[in-house]
């Protein structure tokens, strides 16, 4: 475990709470897109699935779990709990052109033809495109809640900050992962018109 | 060693 890594799970953990905290808060999901966090639990289940066959340490179990609950609990709120503030109008975004691209290119690269190293790629292909209908959706509507902005600007910053655990890593301990790190560059590439966008904005005030 | 990294990291 190194800083960046502490930090980018940190920041994950941080996106997943003001998430939870937002809704729960305001009792409204509004401007948060339903079929991102939808992939996020795909994402999730797919790849903590290892949960049943490898134990590492009490905080890699303790995040997982804490992962996968508060996304289903996200998933909760937004389609059960409060459901009538969900926007599903501006929630347009197509999945199945994110999810099926990701199936055909974990079956055709990965590391071993293995189910659970199969699901784990999909999982990375996915996570690395799963902000796009919330992003789409912001830009549709045209602006974010300030509080929306914040859960996106740390959720973006957990990748970027994996990118320096990766660099660190391939130094320290000669280990790096093609899969994860170029998946991890378009993830955080994604995000950086966003970024841009939130941090001029809060430099320079509305 | 993929092994650890795969399981170990979120």
């Amino acid at each position: 475990m190194n800083v960046f890594r502490l930090l980018g799970d940190i920041s994950h953990l941080l996106a997943i709470i003001i998430l939870l905290l937002k809704i729960w808060k305001t009792r409204s999901c509004a401007g948060i897109s339903g079929r991102s966090q939808v992939l996020f639990a795909v994402v999730y289940t797919a790849r903590y699935l290892d949960l049943f066959t490898s134990y590492i340490s009490a905080y890699n179990s303790i995040m997982k779990l804490v992962f996968l609950a508060a996304s289903y609990g996200t998933i909760y709120l937004m389609f059960i709990k409060f459901k009538a503030s969900y926007d599903h109008n501006h929630d347009t975004f197509r999945i199945e052109f994110l999810i099926l691209p990701c199936v055909l290119l974990s079956l055709l690269i990965n590391h071993e033809f293995s189910p659970l190293e199969i699901l784990w790629t999909f999982s990375i292909y996915l996570e690395s495109v799963a902000i796009l209908p919330q992003l789409f959706m912001v830009s549709k509507t045209g602006e974010a809640e300030s509080i929306t902005s914040h859960y996106l600007f740390a959720l973006g910053s957990y990748r970027a900050l994996y990118i320096l655990n990766w660099i660190y890593r391939y130094y320290a301990e000669s280990h790096y992962d093609v899969i994860a790190i170029v998946a991890g560059i378009v993830q955080t590439v994604l995000y950086c018109d966003f970024f841009y966008l939130y941090i001029t904005k809060g430099i320079y005030g509305q | 060693i993929l092994e650890s990294f795969r399981h170990d990291e979120l």
